[in-house]
């Protein structure tokens, strides 16, 4: 759902 | 915790016809269909990022009506010159998640 590298759920990081 | 929400009953009318008029799904806001509007505040993106750190209180990557209430808040108060806080002050915890 988010970008590579993300285990972020902040779609601005 | 009967503290009065900070969001007062007109503001979160007008918020939640905007949650509405984003199309969520099971109640619930992706960051890809949340993430477009509060770009549209011309806010820097790292402040944006801080008030999605704030609203998205259980970290799911979706904001509930309430989440969106507490970021569309942040945003309206940063726009007319308040600093967004680096940690949620109880009184903008929605008293669903208290």
């Amino acid at each position: 759902q988010y970008p590579a590298g993300g285990s972020s759920t902040n779609p601005f990081l | 915790n009967d503290m009065p929400w900070v969001v007062k009953p007109e503001e979160k009318m007008k918020f939640d016809s905007i949650f509405e008029s984003l199309g969520p799904a099971g109640g619930m806001l992706t960051g890809d269909k949340v993430k477009p509007v509060l770009l549209n505040s011309k806010l820097p993106v790292d402040i944006l990022g801080r008030v999605w750190e704030l609203s998205d209180l259980d970290r799911d990557g979706m904001l509930d009506r309430d989440e969106f209430s507490v970021a569309m808040y942040l945003v309206y108060r940063a726009l007319e010159g308040e600093p967004v806080p680096m940690s949620l002050p109880p009184p903008l915890v929605p008293p669903s998640k208290r």
